[in-house]
C-alpha cells in the first residue's frame, strides 16, 4: 500500500541533485 | 516536528486531538460500513516500531477521540436526517474499542479514570468558556431540556479533549505533581460512547497448531458474545496496533463477520504480505512515515522526508538541511 520506497528514494535523490546544481 | 508545514500538510499530529482531528476529517461522513487503515508511524504510536518508545495509552487517546469524533459525526448525521426531537436508536450508536489484553485494558483504564478525577485549570480560555456553557446547561437540565441534551457524552467528549490535551504524557503518574485537581462531577465524564475491551481477555495466545481454536474461543468470549447483545448499539469497532499472528487473525474474523454492517478502522496494523484475503478491500484513509535519508556513502541524514496520506493520493515531502519547512516533492 502507498508509494515504494525505490520511488521515494529516487524523487529525493533528484531534488538533492537539484539543488546541488542551483547552488 | 519543526520543519512542518502545516498549510501544505495539514495538521500536526503531535497531540492526540490534533491527530484525531486531523485523521477524522479524511473520512467521508458515507463512510458507514468497510475497514479502515490509519497508518500512522511515529514511534510513540506505532507498535510496529518497537515497543521502547510505544505508548498504548497515547494509542487509545488517539483511537478514542477519532471514533467518538465519528460517532458523534454519524449521531449529528442522523439526527439532521431525523426529527432532532425524536432521536431513533440509530443516532445514537457507539464504538468499541479493541486492544490485545485485559491487561492493557486496564492500564488504559487507570489512565482515564485518574484523568476524569483530576482536571487541570490551565486550560485554553475557549475551552473553560465551553465547558463552563456546558456546566451551566447541564445545571439547567430538567425535563424541557432532556430532548436536547439526552446525552451528556457531547460534553464528555469537551472535558476528554481537555483532559487529553492538558497531559504532556500518558504516564499514569504525569497528573500528580504538577497539575492542581478541580473538584469536579466524575459522572460527566461520559464513557458511554466508546466501550474498550479486549480481543483475547485473559488467556495468552501464542502462535501454534492449536492458535485458531484458541483465538476463536477467545474472539467468542470477549468480543462476539458482546457485540450480540449490543448489536443494534454498536455500529464502530475500532483496533490498535492488531500486530500478531493471532491479533490478525482476530480481526480477519471480525471482518469476515462485521465489515458488511459496521465500520471497522484498524489504527497501525501490521500484515503479513500479500495481505489476508478478508482485508484486500481495507482503504488507507490517512497514513503518515517519516524517514530520513542519507546517501549510502555517508552517516549524513539531515534531509527529512514525509510520506503522507489524506485522501485519494500520496504526497512526498522534503527538508533538506537548507530548508526551514518541508516542501512538497510529488504526488503519487
Amino acid at each position: 500500500d502507498g508509494p515504494s520506497m525505490e520511488w521515494v528514494a529516487a524523487c529525493a535523490q533528484q531534488y538533492l541533485q537539484q539543488k546541488n546544481a542551483e547552488s | 516536528e519543526t520543519s512542518w508545514n502545516q498549510s501544505l500538510m495539514g495538521n500536526i499530529p503531535t497531540t492526540p486531538m490534533a491527530a484525531a482531528q486531523e485523521i477524522a476529517d479524511c473520512f467521508f461522513t458515507h463512510e458507514n460500513a468497510g475497514v479502515s487503515i490509519i497508518d500512522l508511524q511515529l514511534p510513540s504510536l506505532d507498535l510496529r516500531q518497537g515497543a521502547r518508545w510505544y505508548d498504548a495509552v497515547l494509542a487509545a487517546d488517539v483511537a478514542h477521540l477519532l471514533v467518538e469524533r465519528l460517532v458523534q459525526r454519524q449521531r449529528d448525521n442522523n439526527v439532521d436526517a431525523n426529527d432532532t426531537n425524536k432521536q431513533t436508536p440509530s443516532s445514537s450508536k457507539k464504538a468499541l474499542l479493541l486492544v490485545r489484553d485485559e491487561a492493557t485494558v486496564r492500564s488504559i483504564e487507570r489512565v482515564w479514570e485518574k484523568r476524569a478525577l483530576s482536571f487541570t485549570e490551565d486550560d485554553t480560555e475557549e475551552e473553560e468558556n465551553d465547558e463552563e456553557e456546558d456546566e451551566q446547561e447541564m445545571s439547567n437540565n430538567n425535563e424541557e431540556t432532556t430532548v436536547l441534551y439526552d446525552d451528556f457524552a457531547d460534553f464528555g467528549f469537551l472535558e476528554s479533549i481537555a483532559a487529553v490535551e492538558s497531559l504532556s504524557t500518558s504516564s499514569p503518574n504525569a497528573s500528580d505533581s504538577q497539575q492542581k485537581p478541580r473538584k469536579r462531577n466524575t459522572e460527566t465524564i461520559d464513557r458511554r460512547r466508546i466501550q474498550l475491551q479486549s480481543l483475547f481477555g485473559e488467556a495468552i495466545i501464542s502462535e501454534g497448531a492449536d492458535m485458531e481454536q484458541k483465538v476463536i474461543r477467545a474472539l467468542q468470549s470477549n468480543v462476539v458474545s458482546y457485540l450480540k447483545e449490543q448489536q443494534d448499539e454498536i455500529d464502530t469497532i475500532a483496533m490498535i496496533a492488531p500486530v500478531t499472528r493471532p491479533e490478525v487473525m482476530a480481526i480477519c474474523a471480525l471482518v469476515q463477520k462485521y465489515a458488511k454492517t459496521m465500520r471497522i478502522i484498524l489504527i497501525n496494523p501490521h500484515f503479513a504480505k500479500p495481505r489476508p484475503m478478508e482485508l484486500q478491500h481495507a482503504k488507507t484513509v490517512y497514513s503518515l512515515r517519516p524517514f530520513l535519508v542519507r546517501a549510502k556513502d555517508s552517516r549524513k541524514t539531515l534531509t527529512k522526508i514525509v510520506v503522507l496520506k489524506r485522501k485519494q493520493e500520496w504526497e512526498v515531502f522534503i527538508s533538506d538541511s537548507a530548508s526551514e519547512q518541508f516542501e512538497r516533492l510529488a504526488v503519487n
